[in-house]
């Protein structure tokens, strides 16, 4: 079904904090590619965090994507 | 470290401070910046040369959104600065976000723990998973020397150590959770949360979370110390006791109530006690347990006084537990004390030790 607001607005936070940080890639995929990396960077992020690697954008992942950080990315080469 | 172990080929390293926040007076900014590199050159044998014009190795600057090199901050919060690896051009370059408010204090972003980490960048440090790593990637105040053990290994690995300063204290490691070993300093309620206390870490532990989050204590309570003895909450009050030697502090939520600290003699305690191992506030009875070596007093909140025909023995008076305790917490009739790495599940009821497991299996170890 299609997503709520809220949910919506985080989906895009998160998308936006796995492309600037742990490289997920942006462009023209398929819609399954797409979801496959997505879930791939953020079991990254939530390994790199400590959080329960689950792929799925809980509370706790949220939490960390919102709080005041370091503009350098965690994982990958720095450009 | 960066990929390719990115590293200044010469020890002797350039600065320039290119323009300055107006957030803070200009003595201000360069005492933050040096002193954040003398974090460095402390554990390395680096040596940091300031420019006053020209092109330095390290060109420090403020900017806001777009600034320049085509990776723009992002207005308020979020991003705070970020800084690029040792090289030619924009290597070592450090970029502030003038969008944030900074300060010299716990007010707003500390410039000089920010600085401090995105130094550390442009020496080739790349990010810690050890979130009490100045290198951790997110953003948490602290007092007191920066560097945690992960840094100096990772700076040394690049630089070497500094051959004239043999003894530096890096802070502890972030405690791992589930090390066999592993003692609390402290623990308590809060507000349906249990907050445990280890080193200058705390754990918050709900229950609908499934991994226990673990904090620097500094950035949530600044004005509390790095070493918590006991602590208590005390729900008819909403308030939680902090205690650290002779004093105590009290917390509403997260704010910390006025008029504290007070001495812990304030109590009733005598003045030979010097710090107390743990505390436990049994709501049933509204008394709070005070655990000072091998004996405890009952203190009455109600009436605010110590109970008669205290201090009493711990052995004597709850069979089968140790004779001293790290921390307590109270949860529907049963006390669950800790001491070293075990944890004693004791019934307040039947008076009696119900199971024996290990301290971090509250940790969900």
């Amino acid at each position: 079904g299609p997503l709520l607001g809220t949910e919506k607005d985080n989906r895009l936070l998160a998308e936006k904090y796995l492309r600037r940080f742990y490289g997920l890639p942006v462009g023209l995929q398929s819609q399954k590619r797409t979801a496959a990396d997505f879930k791939s960077k953020l079991q990254e992020m939530q390994r790199f965090f400590k959080l329960e690697v689950t792929g799925n954008l809980d509370d706790n992942t949220l939490d960390v994507m919102t709080q005041a950080r370091c503009g350098v990315p965690d994982m990958g080469e720095y450009n | 470290h960066f990929p390719r172990h990115l590293k200044w080929k010469n020890n002797i390293v350039t600065f320039r401070i290119v323009n300055y926040t107006p957030d803070l007076r200009k003595s201000d900014v360069d005492r933050a910046i040096r002193t954040a590199l003398n974090v460095w050159s402390d554990a390395t044998p680096l040596r940091f040369k300031k420019l006053y014009y020209g092109t330095a190795d390290i060109m420090i600057s403020f900017g806001r959104k777009e600034h320049g090199d085509h990776n723009p901050f992002d207005g308020p919060n979020g991003l705070l600065a970020h800084a690029y690896p040792p090289g030619q051009g924009i290597g070592g370059d450090t970029h502030f976000d003038e969008d944030e408010h900074w300060s010299k204090d716990s007010s707003a972003y500390n410039l000089f723990i920010v600085a401090a980490h995105e130094l550390g960048h442009a020496l080739g440090m790349s990010h810690s998973t050890d979130s009490g790593a100045l290198m951790y990637p997110i953003y948490s105040y602290a007092t007191g020397y920066p560097l945690a053990e992960d840094d100096v290994k990772g700076i040394q690995a690049l630089y070497g150590p500094n051959p004239d300063h043999k003894k530096i204290k890096p802070k502890p490691d972030a405690p791992q959770k589930c090390d066999p070993t592993l003692s609390f300093d402290a623990a308590t309620e809060l507000r349906g949360e249990t907050i445990i206390f280890k080193d200058k870490f705390y754990w918050r532990l709900h229950p609908q979370m499934h991994e226990p989050e673990l904090t620097l204590i500094k950035s949530t309570w600044p004005s509390i110390p790095n070493k918590v003895d006991a602590a208590y909450e005390n729900p008819e009050k909403d308030q939680v006791i902090i205690f650290s030697g002779i004093r105590m502090w009290a917390l509403n939520g997260y704010n910390l109530v006025e008029g504290y600290p007070k001495y812990i003699h304030k109590l009733g305690l005598p003045k030979s006690v010097r710090k107390l191992d743990a505390a436990v506030h049994i709501k049933d009875k509204g008394k709070t347990l005070l655990f000072h070596e091998e004996e405890y007093w009952s203190y009455d909140e109600a009436s605010g006084t110590m109970d008669s025909g205290y201090p009493r023995s711990i052995e004597n008076d709850f069979p089968g537990m140790d004779d001293e305790v790290d921390a307590a917490v109270y949860h529907y009739g049963f006390l669950y004390f800790f001491h070293d790495h075990t944890q004693y599940e004791y019934s307040y009821t039947s008076r009696k030790v119900i199971r024996v497991l290990r301290t971090n299996f509250i940790l969900g170890c």
